[in-house]
């Protein structure tokens, strides 16, 4: 449906690029083909300055708070979250899982890190996501050309830094065409010290 | 263009600014 473009409000600081947040839950009963996952997922609100980031970012639930199967989402407006999106389809992410706990601290590090335009990337990143599990959580950050290693590599050092990761912390990387071969968004990674 | 780049530092101290509350 149409919405309302979102801007800037007198005094307040425009953000590079508008973001949407989405969120999504899976019913356990259903499967998770491309169909469900469109349903399933929600768009809950744009913003456009780092003042109605933080207005709108101060009424959600913490994701460590978030109990089931359930991902926040945010992404550069216009960009769906799915690996079929036009923006996507060449693309993969990185991924770090996080063990129980840590889900509100990183997720907030990393929202922080992408609407500050740290990662120097161009207009490579798309968006970032925090996957709440049962035994772990995990993160992700999503860009658009899969097999550009000038860019990937740059995208995981800068997590390491924006996030203060140890150095032994595994990241994994994942193409969203293996994704949709395997219809598996965290199985069959490719392992980077 | 110029892009705007803003530290975490500057981000967090937007947190409480009068324009959020």
């Amino acid at each position: 449906g149409k919405r309302k473009t979102v801007t800037p409000g007198v005094g307040e600081h425009p953000l590079q690029y508008n973001y949407t947040f989405w969120y999504s839950r899976r019913t356990p009963s259903r499967p998770a083909n491309t169909q469900s996952y469109e349903q399933n997922i929600k768009q809950i609100g744009t913003v456009a300055s780092v003042e109605q980031f933080w207005k709108f970012y101060s009424h959600l639930v913490r994701p460590g708070d978030l109990t089931g199967h359930s991902d926040f989402h945010l992404f550069k407006e216009g960009i769906k979250p799915m690996w079929e999106d036009e923006a996507n389809k060449n693309g993969g992410k990185w991924i770090i899982r996080l063990r129980k706990g840590l889900a509100s601290r990183f997720w907030e590090n990393i929202i922080l890190a992408m609407l500050g335009e740290q990662f120097m990337v161009g207009e490579e990143i798309c968006g970032v996501v925090v996957s709440i599990r049962f035994q772990e959580d995990i993160l992700s950050i999503w860009n658009k050309t899969a097999n550009d290693q000038v860019t990937t590599s740059r995208i995981r050092d800068t997590l390491r830094r924006v996030l203060n990761l140890p150095p032994n912390t595994i990241m994994e990387y994942k193409t969203h065409n293996d994704s949709l071969k395997d219809n598996s968004s965290f199985r069959n990674t490719k392992i980077s010290l | 263009g110029t892009r705007i780049i803003y530290d975490r530092k500057f981000l967090l101290d937007r947190r409480n600014s009068p324009l959020t509350q």
